[in-house]
């Protein structure tokens, strides 16, 4: 049996319209750590894991470990029928082949419940070892979706490059190319406005943008976001959300043959 | 041109 409990239903909203643009479907594994997910786009590019602690929830119970394969687009859809404010329970049968998202408003004057059926996927889960990057820059998420967003009216392709000047995105395109350096600030009212860059050694990697954008759609999530590079590497944008855990991005790179 | 790289070439299947 499992039934957890979600006093901050919004967060669950959004983790949803963060992820639908990017994986279709995709197996939901639940444990006596939280409620995760991992699950690649179609194209094995990108990646995104999501992590919510069983910490995070009201109450959790998860009798044993439960994959629940769902498609992400009626996930969304269905949460979209839960208001901002409303507490969202996500209950389903051990074994059971449906799962029942019900949805209390603050009032307690109005209940739903959807129950949605179950696919049976298969898991794609990759291996990923923890890695030194050779660069983590934290900054304003918002800052980052408007220079993704702002270069790829510009480029297909952003080069992020870490240097003690600070990181810097370039594209070119048929119309010309942009280059925005965001340096090292520290010095701000607010620490989530700061940028910090933690740099070991230098590092430039190529990336599509269209990738990027998509995991700007996570920014509602978190005030910071925090890249980590490494030549060799996929990127990381990690959004942390508050409390609960973490929604990770990972992106594999644009090399030279 | 650089080529898009897959993930499979950095991670492994579990």
């Amino acid at each position: 049996m499992l039934e957890l409990r979600l006093v901050q239903g919004s967060l669950l909203k959004k983790v949803l319209e963060a992820m639908k643009d990017l994986v279709t479907d995709a197996n939901f594994d639940c444990s006596a750590t939280g409620f995760s997910l991992q699950a690649m786009d179609s194209s094995h590019v990108a990646l995104v894991a999501l992590l919510l602690r069983s910490e995070g929830f009201e109450h959790y119970r998860c009798d044993r470990n439960i994959t629940m394969g769902m498609n992400l687009n009626n996930v969304s859809k269905l949460l979209k029928c839960a208001g901002n404010d409303d507490i969202i329970t996500i209950k389903a049968d051990d074994g059971g082949d449906t799962v029942t998202f019900m949805f209390e408003n603050p009032k307690q004057d109005k209940i739903s419940d959807f129950e949605m059926k179950l696919m049976d996927l298969d898991s794609e889960h990759l291996g990923i070892p923890d890695a030194e990057y050779h660069a983590i820059v934290r900054m304003p998420s918002l800052e980052f979706s408007r220079i993704c967003k702002d270069l790829s009216s510009i480029g297909d392709t952003v080069v992020i490059s870490v240097t003690k000047e600070g990181i810097k995105f370039s594209t070119r395109g048929d119309i010309g190319n942009a280059n925005i350096v965001c340096r090292q600030n520290t010095t701000v009212d607010k620490p989530e406005e700061a940028t910090v860059i933690q740099m070991n050694e230098a590092v430039s990697l190529t990336f599509a943008l269209r990738y990027l954008n998509s995991f700007t759609k996570a920014t509602s999530l978190s005030e910071t976001v925090t890249i980590s590079l490494s030549s060799e590497l996929p990127l990381v944008a990690e959004y942390k959300i508050a409390d609960m855990g973490y929604i990770k991005f990972y992106l594999a790179p644009k090399i030279e043959d | 041109k650089p080529k898009q790289q897959v993930l499979s070439r950095f991670f492994a299947p579990k």
